[in-house]
């Protein structure tokens, strides 16, 4: 018996010829991450203040699916989701559709603790955040250049990527020049 | 998608996710994390969050069933987690990281790789994102 923490950043087709600009800020995230969980954990704070806590971290790094960076709708849009759950009680919190909240984790913990409910979405999420006083920040903040060519190359090729999916690569392209936004060769 | 469990020395858990979905998604859709069960589960014997794609993840109900594995069929938390994600869930779908009441930890997913990282009370740390 001991304490343990774990956390992920996404999963999907990481390309393993990941190049170190990309890759590198992500394993120092995780690593900084990490080490908010180990030193709130050492310090005695719940489970559940632990994952808010590195959630929160992890939300505000725009190399992850989540707050700022999050990806973008078909309509070039932000549509944020988080949950909490408590294991020996169960009780648990979770919110849909954010649009301009800055920690939707925070919020889910906020309808687990202020409301006899479960789930909040959409409008009825936002409108709790507002009346919570949780922190909202216009979308433009939640939106990065690298998910608005994401998106670009998701509609051309009429896909949906789970996170980190490798770019899509248009078969007739035929110029040997030619990179993709993020730096990867189109060639290989 | 992003996600952490964590489990003090006294055997208490708690799991949380966030995430934005899928790029190109359909305005309205939801997935799985803020879905109880699904994306995020946790109860007295483990805690869990997933990543990947939603809807697998949902159909699956992949957090839930890691600790159904464990209450009914006694399995340990790795290899409940393993059997989820290599047998519940369609390859290149689902990765979950899970610790165990007792504190042991696990982080198995079946797509080519997952950001993950992980430390544990006896000084153990992982940070990874292939298949070691």
């Amino acid at each position: 018996m001991g304490w343990a923490i774990a956390l992920h950043g996404g999963a999907g087709d990481i390309p393993r010829s990941m190049p170190p600009e990309r890759r590198e800020p992500r394993e120092a995230a995780l690593r900084h991450c990490l080490q908010i969980g180990v030193d709130a954990i050492k310090a005695g704070r719940s489970p559940l203040d632990v994952v808010e806590l590195v959630v929160r971290e992890l939300e505000d790094n725009p190399h992850f699916n989540a707050g700022r960076g999050s990806v973008l709708t078909s309509n070039g849009t932000v549509e944020m989701e988080a949950c909490v759950m408590v294991g020996d009680t169960k009780k648990c919190g979770a919110v849909s559709g954010l649009t301009t909240v800055k920690n939707a984790v925070s919020l889910a913990r906020l309808v687990m603790e202020k409301t006899p409910h479960i789930y909040l979405g959409f409008d009825g999420a936002e409108q709790f955040a507002k009346e919570q006083g949780v922190e909202t920040l216009d979308a433009s903040h939640f939106i990065t250049p690298e998910n608005v060519d994401r998106l670009k190359q998701a509609k051309e090729a009429n896909k949906v990527q789970i996170d980190y999916t490798q770019p899509i690569q248009k078969v007739e392209e035929e110029d040997e020049s030619a990179s993709l936004p993020n730096g990867d060769s189109q060639i290989g | 998608t992003v996600g952490c469990v964590a489990v003090d020395s006294s055997g208490n858990l708690a799991a949380a996710t966030s995430t934005g979905g899928l790029v190109n998604k359909m305005a309205g859709r939801i997935g799985d994390t803020p879905i109880i069960g699904a994306g995020t589960y946790a109860n007295s014997l483990c805690a869990v969050s997933a990543t990947g794609k939603g809807e697998a993840i949902i159909r699956a109900t992949i957090g839930r069933d890691v600790a159904a594995l464990m209450e009914y069929k006694g399995l340990s938390l790795e290899k409940a987690a393993a059997y989820v994600v290599q047998e519940c869930a369609p390859v290149g779908t689902v990765g979950l990281v899970a610790v165990s009441a007792n504190g042991q930890v696990t982080m198995p997913f079946n797509t080519n790789g997952m950001f993950r990282a992980c430390a544990n009370e006896d000084g153990y740390t992982h940070v990874g994102i292939w298949q070691d």
